[in-house]
């Protein structure tokens, strides 16, 4: 299972569609200071479930949604997609089925016309694959719209926030886990306090 | 579970501070180490305990970790990051600057120890460093031409002058 | 006193976004600016109020200064810093790898922005940066050539190696 | 008022004397990672009058005397001396005349033999140099031994803390004024909050 590509529309300066293709061992983003960088970063940390606009250096969530420029209008509507290969294991996953809790979402992920939606993640019907859906590619996708409507999608299909937390369950991927390094924070382990740096541990036991 | 966070817990702290360890290979020699800090009561708990770090450098003796320099905690902390990631690989790692406090000998360091870890995980690394760019397999460039407007381009090495600004050849 | 700042606070406003102030200068145009904080009960007082902070670099429009770059909060907060030097100059500034975030385009425009400063102050910089140890008129090198102990010895900007080392002939 | 020279003895890992000068506009200090150049702003901190052992990076102030290496025994004091030049002006400068408290320093700073100690800064005498002490140069240096006895000196002659704090008065010097920026501390003024970023300009008024 492996993070092939990701693709950018309207998210913050993005506001043309933009792909970037992962296919190599070590892959390196560059450019001047202010040209977009760390906003690939927190585009991966959104579309993987990212709720605070804090921690995505913005105001509001909003803020996400391309806000204009000198020769551009504001954008209407911020999309992220991010595809993993997730081709047939030789041997299949002995996988934990975890208690669905039935505590309603809350309501940002509720689908557009508010029906409950049933889940592409077959966590328990699907042993042969890293993540629980029988397809060769699997693409998750989170779109907002400046009304502050917004989905998510798996493979095309609507889902709740929580079947994206669910579909990476025991992958150590997640908007806040210890892959992803943001900018200036690389000594945070260190700088934490003790029982925090418990916390980090116990995500990856 | 108690017994989990046992066996993540020595997993992770042979990784980092063990004799084949993770600061050792980064620092070329000192120790380090992982403890659980006792509770009120002096007894150690498996459940609610927090983790100290020691580090030390080789040929030095620091006291707390506040007294490492900036380049030194930047390399403990990628030290034991790879350790944590040693005991649970994720499927990728992405690191935005992590190598900004760093002078070019310890670059050089970290971007080798990256080399282990590729048959299962595959990196997305962020840097102003030349000597980063060239451990890179592959670069993604991004530029403003239009202002206020990211767009990606395709670069090598060499298309990225000195000041990281991407040269006229590459922007198509 | 209530005078005292008011006086302070205008002039700093001025040399920080002013047409000709430290942010126009550092970011080669955009526009900032500094402002108080009226209090809950919407008015401005000059004895309490805290100090808000604009910066829009050229052809953007970022509503928070947090959405700002690592590098364009860097040059943000050089600018400010400047602007209150400017309007009350000590007689010297230390700098300990505040560089360590920009590309060589911006450690150029920062280096070249402390020269109107030179007559009334001096500046002490620690860095790791090529460019920025040109844009000096003395370097001091310290070495550990013995394991955790530091020494001083004088170099050229040649004789400090691309990996920030020492190299030998400069240690007499 | 030009800050020509520091002087470290024992202070962190500058074991042996060391003296840096600065004649320069724009001085250069450069080095690999550990090596000990963030410890030379430390001194300068230090001697400034610094009190917290953390913004030291230490854990207690004893932190600061050279605790040994591989190859050498821990220091038994650390000393650290700053010399100005202070030249006579052309033109008297107009200085306020502080009033000055009369609560008791804290017994860090009393001499050693316990008496108190005639200022050396004669703050309304001496109107003809920037710094208020009657001399061409002006050394203050600060020593702490390892029993926790400690002293400051100005040209020589114990003084109180107060009395270096005196010396600096309106100059813009400090140790934690806006003329030093730490490792990692540049874009603090933008994190801070609003109203301590007031203090600051406070500070500057
Ligand atoms: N919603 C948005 N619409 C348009 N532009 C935005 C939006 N949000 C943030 N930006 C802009 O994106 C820029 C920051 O980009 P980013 O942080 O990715 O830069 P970077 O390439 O990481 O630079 P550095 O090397 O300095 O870290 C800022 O100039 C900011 O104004
Ligand atoms: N009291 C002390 N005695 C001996 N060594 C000490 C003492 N206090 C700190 N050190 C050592 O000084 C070193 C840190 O030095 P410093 O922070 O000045 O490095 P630096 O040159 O700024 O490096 P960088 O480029 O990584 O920021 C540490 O390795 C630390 O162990
Ligand atoms: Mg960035
Ligand atoms: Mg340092």
């Amino acid at each position: 299972m492996r993070l092939s590509r990701l693709t950018l529309s309207g998210f913050k300066s993005f506001a043309d569609p933009t792909d970037f293709r992962f296919d190599a061992p070590i892959t390196g983003i560059v450019g001047p200071n202010g040209c977009g960088k760390s906003n690939v970063v927190d585009a991966i940390k959104w579309v993987l479930g990212e709720r605070s606009a804090k921690s995505l250096r913005g105001g509001a969530m909003l803020d996400v949604i391309f806000a204009g420029s000198a020769s551009r209008k504001p954008g209407g509507h911020a999309s992220v997609t991010l595809t993993f290969d997730n081709p047939r294991l030789a041997v299949p996953i002995d996988r934990d089925i975890p208690e669905i809790s039935t505590e309603a979402e809350p309501a940002e992920t509720m689908d557009v016309e508010g029906a409950s939606i049933d889940g592409p993640v077959q966590r328990d019907a699907v042993r042969d694959r890293l993540l629980p859906v029988d397809a060769d590619e699997v693409q998750v996708e989170r779109r907002l719209w400046a009304d502050g409507r917004s989905e998510y999608l798996v493979n095309g299909r609507k889902v709740r926030l929580r079947d994206v937390r669910e579909l990476f369950l025991d992958t150590g991927i997640g908007n806040d886990a210890y892959c992803i390094i943001e900018q200036g924070k690389v000594d945070a382990m260190l700088r934490a306090h003790p029982v925090e740096r418990r916390s980090i541990l116990e995500e990856a036991a | 579970s108690r017994r989990r966070f046992k066996a993540t817990f020595e997993a992770v702290r042979d990784q980092f501070g063990g004799q084949e360890g993770m600061f050792r290979r980064l620092f070329g020699g000192g120790s380090a180490d992982l403890f659980l800090v006792p509770m009120e009561n002096g007894e150690i708990d498996w459940l609610e305990s927090g983790v100290e770090i020691r580090a030390k450098p080789p040929g030095k003796e620091p006291r707390v970790i506040s007294q490492l320099s900036g380049g030194e905690k930047t390399m403990t902390a990628v030290a034991l990051l790879m350790a944590i990631f040693r005991s649970k690989p994720s499927p990728f790692c992405i690191l935005d600057e992590v190598d900004a406090a760093l002078d070019e000998a310890n670059v050089e360091r970290f971007t080798k120890a990256l080399g282990p870890f590729l048959d299962r995980s595959h990196f997305i690394v962020i840097t102003h460093h030349k000597r980063t760019m060239q451990a890179c397999h592959e670069l993604h460039g991004v530029t403003m031409a239009e202002r206020g407007v990211s767009r990606r381009v395709t670069v090598r090495v060499d298309q990225v002058g000195a000041d990281g600004r991407i040269r006229e050849d590459a922007l198509e």
